[in-house]
C-alpha cells in the first residue's frame, strides 16, 4: 500500500476530497500552511492499494492542478479616470505538491 | 525504526495518548478531518523501535477499537405517546486506522 | 528525495521556516501537540533531493536545537522580602525531534 500526501490550495481540497471519496477512497484532511507565502494550504492523507495509485493521482491532478483561470477585475488597464469596467485578467490558480511513501503495515482497528 | 499513524476518534484520543506515554512512548498529535462524514478525528504519530512495534499496536487496539456500547436514549420504540422511558441502544463507538512507514533516520536535536 | 519531519518548540518555528526557505528548501507546516506535555508544538514537513538532507538537517539542528538561555526571573533565591531583583537563571529552551522517511514519488502539479 502507498500513503499519497498531497498539499492543495483550500479553495480546491474540498472538490478534490470529494472526488476522492466518489471514487471509492478514503482521505484525511490536515490543516497546513506554506513556509514562504505564509497563507494557509491544505495537506491530504490518502491511503491506497499499490496498484489504485495512478487512478487517485489522476483525480487529485484533474480537481487541483495549477491553472488559468479568468477573474474580473474592477480596474481597466488605463485606469485614468471615469467609471469602473470590468476587465478580464487571466491568474494562475491551484497548484498541488503531491509526494508518496511506502506503506508497510495497516490495520482497521 | 517506525512511524505508526492512527487516525482515531477524537474521545478515543486522550486516552490513547495517555496509555502510549504511560508505557514509556512518545506521541505527537495532529488535528484532522474526515472526507467522508466531515466530522473531527485525531492523527496521532507515533516513532518507535522496530521491536516496540507489537506493543504500541496493542495499546491503540485496546483504547481505540470500534466497539458497542449501550446509551440511554429518550425515545422507546413505540414511541407512541405518554412519557419518555429511557430506553438503552447498542451503537458503534471508536474506531482506528493504523498505518506504518518505515523511518531511515531519527534525531533528537 | 526524502520527507523529512521536525517536531519543534513554536517559538523556534517561525525561524526555522524562514532559514530554510532562505536555503531554497519549500518547508509546509502543521499544528501539533505532545502527548506528555499537552503543550502546543510545531511538525514541519520538508521533502528535499536525497544530496539535500544533510544540509538541510544542519539548518533544523542550528535554530531548533535545544540549548540554554539566561532569562530574568523577578525573584531572588534569598527571596526573604525587599524589593525584587532581576536575577538571570539559566534554563532549556528549544529542541527538536526529527526523523525521516523515503519519497517514493514527487510531482507537482
Ligand atoms: N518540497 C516540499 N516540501 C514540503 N512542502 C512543500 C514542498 N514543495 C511545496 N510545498 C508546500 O506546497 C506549497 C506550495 O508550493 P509551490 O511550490 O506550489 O509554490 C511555492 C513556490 O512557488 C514558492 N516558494 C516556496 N518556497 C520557496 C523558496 N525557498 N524559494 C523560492 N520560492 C519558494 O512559493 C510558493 C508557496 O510556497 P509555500 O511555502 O507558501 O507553500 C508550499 C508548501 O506548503
Ligand atoms: N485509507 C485511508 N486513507 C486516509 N484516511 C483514511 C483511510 N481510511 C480511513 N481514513 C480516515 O479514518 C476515518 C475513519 O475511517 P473508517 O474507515 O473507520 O470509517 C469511514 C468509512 O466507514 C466511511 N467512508 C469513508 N470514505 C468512504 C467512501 N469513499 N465510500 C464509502 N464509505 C466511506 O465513512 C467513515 C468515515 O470516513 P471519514 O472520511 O469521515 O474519516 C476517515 C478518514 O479520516
Ligand atoms: N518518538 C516520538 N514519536 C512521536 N512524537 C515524538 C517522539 N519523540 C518526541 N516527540 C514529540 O516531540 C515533543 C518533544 O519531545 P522531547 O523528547 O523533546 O521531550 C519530551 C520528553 O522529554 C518527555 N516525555 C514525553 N513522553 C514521555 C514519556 N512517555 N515518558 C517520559 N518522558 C516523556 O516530555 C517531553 C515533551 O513531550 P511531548 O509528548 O509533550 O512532546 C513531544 C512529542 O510531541
Amino acid at each position: 500500500m502507498k500513503l499519497i500526501y498531497s498539499i492543495v490550495h483550500d479553495e480546491d481540497s474540498p472538490r478534490v476530497m470529494a472526488e476522492l471519496n466518489k471514487a471509492g477512497f478514503r482521505v484525511t484532511k490536515l490543516n497546513s500552511s506554506g513556509g514562504f507565502l505564509r497563507s494557509g494550504n491544505t495537506t491530504l492523507m490518502t491511503v491506497v492499494e499499490d496498484e489504485e495509485v495512478k487512478q487517485a493521482l489522476d483525480i487529485i491532478r484533474k480537481f487541483s492542478s495549477a491553472r488559468k483561470a479568468a477573474v474580473n477585475t474592477n480596474v481597466t488597464p488605463s485606469a485614468a479616470g471615469g467609471s469602473y469596467v470590468p476587465f478580464p485578467v487571466e491568474v494562475n490558480i491551484g497548484g498541488a505538491t503531491v509526494f508518496i511513501t511506502n506503506v508497510e503495515y495497516f490495520e482497521k482497528m
